[in-house]
């Protein structure tokens, strides 16, 4: 799992049988308190709520929804949660309802209504890649197992002088035995931070910076029978490159170390024109070994989504 | 890429949790994914009376631990750049 904190925004990507909704009144509670931002509603229908300039939440259908806790068993119970908490919220199901593998998502309309000095410019170039993964390839999900013991409380007291950090480590070394630390090539020579952290007895996350500013971040669940990995970028693919590379060879590269059965991919930006919206809308015999399956385009308020699935052939 | 300079430049890290962290009980990989954006941009945040400027990245990690407990989620570790703060997160 991993948190972003940028001045203006967070992203926060959990698995497992995490609660991530629950934290939303204890932050907006911190953020009122200690930096005096006043994200309430301001109409009379809507006291109580908040209203952000912009709330997206979304997730692939749970593997093993009823394993989940409280409001996340269901799609309709966090919704309803949501609304109670923002005003002007939608939600979507996107992809095949009869499937086990459709894709949701909540989003609020954007605020723009909030006190905002003339100078502030908004960057339309936002844009974000997701990449969710299951039935990976048996041999390249064994690369995320990790044969290191689990210590006691104690043991990890007396090591802690005199012992590297294992798991920190391991996750190092998977990152660089996949190469999944060049999936974008750096032509400008932009900074690059890495963290990574290899789970025992398996299982992989990291997150990566590049340029101060934008993120990718990987999360993998290896075992077999219920494998799993995601990709998620807000890396402007052909500013980092100078032009020399697009998202079809971030897609092909991650696909690459993973090998999945099956995939979705969900691609955000803020207009039609951006040059990967337009090269991922015509994908088709660019990702070598899958054949697509659905192609959905959303038109959400000042946001456009293209949702892509495909299967391997 | 990644250079072994990496491997110690943390702004935190729990070293207890990455020692003592035992995930065979985890079972489900897809994500929830929550994005909050609370201005459009970093330059769209305003200022106090003081003409100080408090972001989110002012909030103190110990708060960002506690909110990630309400989520059941620990911080692994953190790195820390001029722009942005990335948490690694057990689960």
């Amino acid at each position: 799992s991993s948190l972003f904190v940028c001045d203006h925004k967070i992203t926060l990507k959990t698995c497992g049988t995490t609660t991530t909704l629950f934290c939303l009144e204890e932050l907006f509670r911190i953020v009122e308190e200690e930096l005096g931002w006043d994200m309430r509603a301001k109409k009379e229908e809507n006291v109580g709520k908040y209203h952000p300039h912009k709330v997206f939440y979304s997730r692939r259908c749970f593997m093993f929804p009823l394993k989940q806790r409280s409001i996340h068993k269901r799609w309709s119970d966090e919704i309803e949660y949501l609304n109670k908490f923002f005003c002007y919220g939608s939600s979507y199901l996107v992809g095949r309802s009869d499937q086990s593998n459709h894709w949701n998502l909540y989003v609020t309309e954007t605020n723009k209504n909030m006190n905002i000095t003339d100078d502030c410019g908004e960057d339309d170039e936002d844009e974000t890649l997701e990449i969710l993964m299951t039935e990976l390839d048996q041999t390249c999900a064994q690369q995320f197992s990790c044969k290191r013991e689990v210590k006691t409380v104690e043991q990890s007291q007396q090591d802690e002088n005199t012992s590297e950090d294992e798991g920190h480590l391991s996750g190092y070394k998977m990152t660089n035995a996949t190469r999944l630390d060049r999936v974008y090539n750096n032509e400008k020579n932009v900074s690059f931070h890495h963290d990574a952290f290899a789970f025992t007895p398996c299982g992989y996350s990291s997150n990566i910076i590049m340029d101060e500013e934008y993120y990718y971040t990987l999360h993998v669940t290896p075992e077999k029978g219920w494998s799993y990995a995601s990709f998620e970028s807000n890396v402007p693919v052909r500013h980092v490159s100078n032009n020399k590379q697009d998202n079809i060879s971030v897609i092909n590269h991650v696909l690459s170390v993973f090998q999945p059965r099956d995939l979705c991919i969900t691609f955000f930006c803020k207009s039609m024109d951006n040059e990967s919206f337009k090269k991922l809308m015509k994908t088709s015999g660019e990702i070598p070994n899958y054949t697509k399956k659905d192609r959905i385009i959303y038109d959400l308020d000042d946001y456009h989504l293209l949702y892509i699935r495909f299967e391997r052939n | 890429t990644v250079t072994i300079q990496e491997l110690t430049n943390h702004s935190y890290i729990d070293h207890e949790l990455s020692a003592t962290l035992d995930s065979t009980e985890a079972f489900e990989g897809p994500e929830k994914l929550l994005e909050i954006w609370f201005f459009p941009h970093r330059h769209c945040i305003p200022k106090d009376e003081n003409g100080d400027m408090k972001t989110l990245r002012s909030i103190a990690v110990e708060k960002w631990v506690a909110i990630l407990k309400l989520v059941k989620c620990e911080v692994l570790s953190i790195k820390s750049t001029e722009k942005m703060d990335a948490f690694l997160l057990s689960e």
